[in-house]
């Protein structure tokens, strides 16, 4: 575990405390995709079987079951206890556009044709892609809560801190995974715009909203 | 592709 990794699970730890804390002190998941986070839900559930068959570390472990809880938990907030305020009209980007492209590259790409393998690459594929809805979203609304902001940052602050621990691994371990290192690129390629927007505003105190 | 290692990533 080098400093890079760390900073970025503690980033990614903070974007679901936040997102959780979002929906639970304003009582609403309003500007929030109930899609984006089933994107999620797979995404850990299909990484993560591995809890099963290999065990690297209790950090390891533990995280891995913190993420997957909190994703069940937060659809959970959305589409039972705060449903009412699920804003369902706007969140309409097609998820099988993203499944269905990531489980055939995974298929094609991948490190070895077996299936925990396949569904990890899978997972990493969709990983990438799956804030998508949400920024779809966002740009329907052209606007979001400042604490919503805060959650893209932390959530897209994780991966990019994620591509520093594996420039980090190449020269010091010799490790690299060239599967997760792509699709990191990519995830963290898709928040630029986001990261742009949020510097420029959410840091100078005024609201996240598009340019018109 | 390389043969995979074992993932201790998150």
């Amino acid at each position: 575990m080098n400093i890079f990794r760390f900073l970025g699970d503690a980033s990614h730890f903070a974007a679901i405390i936040i997102l959780v804390l979002k929906i639970w002190k304003t009582r609403s998941c309003a500007g929030l995709s109930g899609r984006s986070q089933i994107a999620f839900a797979i995404v850990f559930t299909t990484r993560y079987v591995d809890l099963l068959t290999s065990y690297v570390s209790l950090y390891n472990s533990l995280a891995k079951i913190i993420f997957i809880f909190s994703s069940y938990a937060t659809l959970y907030l959305i589409y039972f206890r705060f449903k009412a305020t699920y804003d369902g009209n706007h969140d309409t980007f097609r998820l099988e556009f993203l499944l269905v492209p990531c489980a055939l590259l995974a298929l094609i790409v991948n490190h070895r044709f077996q299936v925990v393998e396949l569904l990890w690459t899978f997972s990493i594929y969709l990983e990438s892609v799956a804030i998508l809805p949400q920024l779809f979203l966002i740009s329907k609304t052209g606007e979001a809560e400042t604490i919503t902001s805060h959650y893209l940052f932390s959530l897209g602050s994780y991966r990019g801190l994620y591509i520093l621990n594996w420039i980090y691994r190449y020269y010091v371990q010799n490790y690299y995974d060239l599967i997760a290192i792509s699709a990191g690129v990519l995830q963290t390629l898709l928040y630029c715009d986001f990261f742009y927007l949020y510097i420029t505003r959410v840091i100078k105190g005024k609201a996240f909203a598009l340019p018109a | 592709c390389k043969e995979p290692q074992i993932k201790d990533e998150l």
